[in-house]
C-alpha cells in the first residue's frame, strides 16, 4: 500500500519547497500535475522516491549545457540586465580559457558605464587575457567591429565582447543591441558567435521576460547563471527552460576568478530539493 | 488586472445576490496567485492573505451587494498600509550626518550613492561620498568618475583599513564644513559572516543616522533573506528599490517591507544620477495590482 498516499499537505509541502525556490506558478502547477499522473500510475510508493520523482521531473525540463567549441576561432557575446554578473562572469570565462591555453581578447564595449573600462582592465589581467578599449568613440556596435576586427587579425582565439548592462524593457538600448549583433554577424559571417545570457540567480520571474527580450535581440545559445553561491535557488531558469527551450551551461559561484562552475543539472535540482 | 482576475468570480458572485465563505475562499486564491505571480514571497504571500481574509470578514462582505468592491478595496488599502508604515523622510542627525548604503552585489548601491549626493545638493547640502568598497574592481574609480561626471564631492584616499579611512573621511568633513557623509559599502551575501561583522563594525563605529538596504527589485523569493539579516545585524532605517524602470512586478519590496517592517523611502528608475524619486505607496500598490 503506498506510503506516500498522495494527501494534500503532501503536495502543499513540495509546491512551497517549488515556489520559494523561485520556480513560479504556472511551472510548479506543471511539475505538480506530472507528479500526480506518476503517483496515480503506482510508479511512486515511498516519500523518498517522490523526491527522487520529482527531481526527474525537473531534470527532464531542463535542457543540456551547451558549449563553443573549444578549439575553433569565435566570438562569444555576453549580455543581460544591469549588474548581472557579466563583466565579472567574462573575467571567469576568460581565464578558463586561457589555462586551456587559448589566447584570449576581451572586447570593452560597456561604453557607457563609470569605469567600466578599468573594472574590465583587472580582470583581464587576472585572467592573462588582452583587454581591447575601444578607440574611435561610445558607440557600442563600432566596438565590437573594432574588437573583433583586431582580435583576429593579431591572432586571439576567443574574442569575448563585453556589453553594457540595460533593462531589457529599454527599446533605445535594445535596438543598440540588436544593431551590435547584426554588425558581428554581417561583418564576421564566417567566425562563429555565441551568445550568452547572464541571469543573476537572485532574480524572480522577471527572468523569462529577459530571456525572451534579449533572445530576439542576440539569438542567445545559452544562460550563465551568476550569484548560486547566496540563498537563491535559481529556480526561474526551469521556466525559461520550459518555455524557450533555453539551456544553461555555466554557474558563478562566488567573486573570485575561479569561482565558475560547468551547470551540473544533478546538483541545480538537488539544492532545490 | 486584478478586476479583470476575479470579474469571473464576481459575476457569478453577483447573480447569487451574495457571498459565500466558498465565494471568498476562491477569491482569496486568486489573490494569492495573483501576488505570487508579482515575485512575493511564498510565505509573506500566506501570512498576508491570511490578515486579509480577517479583515473582509470582519466588514461584513457576506452580506454586501458589491463584494468585488469591497474586496478589491480592502487588498489595494492593506497594502497601501503596509507600505505606508514608518518614516518615509531621511532625517540627518550629527555632523557630519552619516548615511550608509548595504545591500547584495549589483543591488545599485554605487549608482545610488551618487543619486542622493545630487539629491542632497538640492537640500542645500554639502554631502561627500566616501567610497568604502576596497574589493570590487575599479569600485573606487566608478565612484570617483560618477562624481567627477556629476559635479559631486568624493573622498579621495590610499587607506586601506576601512575603519581608519571612514574616520579620516569624517575628519576631512568636519574639517572642510561637509554636513553629510554617503559610505558606498561593497556588495556582500548576508551569508557571509565576515562581510557581515564588517557592517557591524561600521554601524558600531559610526553610527550612521540613516542605513539603507539597498534592494534590487528584480529579486523573487529570497528577497526576504537578504533584508532580514541585514536588518538583524545593523538594524536598517529604511529601504531604496533600484531598477524600477523594468517590467516587473516588484513583488519584493511586499517581501522586504512585511519581513523586517522597515519603510521604502526611494525607487530608482534607471541609471542616471536623476533617476531618483520618493516612495508613493499608492502609486506602487496600483502596478503592484497590475
Ligand atoms: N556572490 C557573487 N557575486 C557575484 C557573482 N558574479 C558577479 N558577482 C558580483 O556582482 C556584482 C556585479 O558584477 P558585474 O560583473 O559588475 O556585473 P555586470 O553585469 O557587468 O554589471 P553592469 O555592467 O553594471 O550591468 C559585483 O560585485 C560582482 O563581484 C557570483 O557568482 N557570486
Ligand atoms: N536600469 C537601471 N539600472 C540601474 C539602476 N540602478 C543602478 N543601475 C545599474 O545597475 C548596475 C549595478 O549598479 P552599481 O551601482 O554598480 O551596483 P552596486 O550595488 O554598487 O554593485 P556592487 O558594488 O558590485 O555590489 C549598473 O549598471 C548601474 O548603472 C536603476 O534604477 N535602473
Ligand atoms: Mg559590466
Ligand atoms: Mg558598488
Amino acid at each position: 500500500s503506498a506510503v506516500f498516499g498522495g494527501k494534500r499537505e503532501d503536495y502543499e509541502f513540495i509546491e512551497e519547497q517549488l515556489l520559494l525556490s523561485d520556480i513560479g506558478v504556472e511551472t510548479t502547477q506543471k511539475i505538480i500535475k506530472k507528479l500526480k499522473e506518476r503517483v496515480k500510475e503506482g510508479v511512486i510508493i515511498g516519500r523518498e522516491n517522490i523526491v527522487e520523482e520529482l527531481k526527474k521531473i525537473i531534470k527532464e525540463i531542463l535542457k543540456d549545457p551547451l558549449y563553443f567549441d573549444l578549439d575553433e576561432k569565435g566570438i562569444i557575446l555576453v549580455s543581460g540586465v544591469n549588474g548581472s554578473g557579466k563583466t565579472t562572469s567574462i573575467g571567469k570565462l576568460a581565464n578558463y580559457l586561457v589555462k586551456n591555453e587559448k589566447k584570449v581578447l576581451l572586447g570593452a564595449c560597456d561604453t557607457f558605464r563609470a569605469a567600466a573600462f578599468d573594472q574590465i582592465e583587472i580582470w583581464g589581467n587576472r585572467a592573462n587575457s588582452f583587454v581591447y578599449l575601444p578607440q574611435n568613440g561610445k558607440e557600442p556596435a563600432a566596438a565590437a567591429f573594432e574588437s573583433v576586427n583586431y582580435g583576429i587579425e593579431n591572432g586571439y582565439d576567443k574574442m569575448i565582447i563585453d556589453t553594457a548592462g540595460r533593462m531589457h524593457t529599454n527599446k533605445n538600448l535594445m535596438d543598440e543591441l540588436k544593431k551590435l549583433y547584426s554588425v558581428l554577424k554581417s561583418k564576421f559571417p564566417h567566425i562563429p558567435l555565441f551568445s550568452i545570457l547572464v541571469i543573476d540567480a537572485t532574480n524572480g520571474k522577471n527572468t523569462l521576460h529577459q530571456a525572451k527580450n534579449f533572445k530576439d535581440a542576440v539569438n542567445v545559445d545559452t544562460i550563465f547563471l551568476t550569484k548560486m553561491d547566496g540563498t537563491a535557488k535559481g529556480g526561474s531558469v526551469i521556466t525559461i527552460a520550459d518555455e524557450l527551450s533555453l539551456p544553461i551551461s555555466f554557474v558563478g559561484v562566488g567573486e573570485s576568478i575561479e569561482d565558475i562552475d560547468f551547470f551540473d543539472k544533478n546538483l541545480f535540482v538537488d539544492s532545490i530539493l | 488586472r486584478i478586476t479583470e482576475r476575479f470579474s469571473n468570480i464576481f459575476s457569478k458572485i453577483k447573480n447569487k445576490g451574495k457571498v459565500t465563505e466558498d465565494d471568498l475562499k476562491v477569491t482569496l486564491r486568486e489573490i494569492k496567485l495573483l501576488l505570487l505571480e508579482a515575485d512575493v514571497n511564498y510565505r509573506i504571500v500566506n501570512d498576508f492573505v491570511n490578515s486579509l481574509k480577517e479583515d473582509i470578514v470582519g466588514k461584513e462582505v457576506y452580506r454586501s451587494l458589491k463584494p468585488e468592491h469591497i474586496i478589491i478595496k480592502s487588498v489595494n488599502d492593506k497594502l497601501v498600509e503596509l507600505f505606508s508604515a514608518g518614516d518615509r523622510e531621511l532625517h540627518f542627525k550629527g555632523n557630519p550626518a552619516i548615511i550608509s548604503l548595504v545591500g547584495l552585489q549589483g543591488s545599485g548601491k554605487t549608482t545610488t550613492c551618487g543619486k542622493l549626493a545630487k539629491l542632497f545638493q538640492k537640500y542645500g547640502r554639502r554631502t561627500l561620498l566616501v567610497p568604502c568598497d576596497i574589493k570590487r574592481p575599479a569600485a573606487y574609480d566608478q565612484l570617483k568618475q560618477l562624481s567627477e561626471k556629476n559635479s559631486l564631492n568624493f573622498f579621495k584616499t590610499s587607506q586601506n583599513d576601512l575603519i581608519k579611512r571612514i574616520e579620516d573621511a569624517v575628519g576631512f568633513a568636519l574639517r572642510e564644513n561637509f554636513d553629510t557623509l554617503i559610505l558606498d559599502t561593497a556588495g556582500r551575501l548576508h551569508i557571509d559572516e565576515e562581510l557581515m561583522d564588517e557592517l557591524k563594525r561600521i554601524e558600531t563605529e559610526f553610527k550612521p543616522c540613516e542605513k539603507i538596504f539597498v534592494g534590487d527589485s528584480l529579486t523573487g523569493q529570497d528577497a526576504v533573506n537578504s533584508a532580514k539579516t541585514f536588518n538583524e545585524m545593523i538594524n536598517i532605517t529604511g529601504v531604496i528599490l533600484t531598477k524600477m524602470d523594468g517590467d516587473q512586478k516588484g513583488g519584493a519590496a511586499l517581501s522586504i517591507v512585511k519581513s523586517v517592517e522597515k519603510p521604502i523611502k526611494f525607487i530608482c528608475k534607471g541609471e542616471h544620477i536623476d533617476d531618483i524619486e520618493k516612495f508613493y505607496p499608492d502609486r506602487f500598490v496600483s502596478r503592484l495590482l497590475g
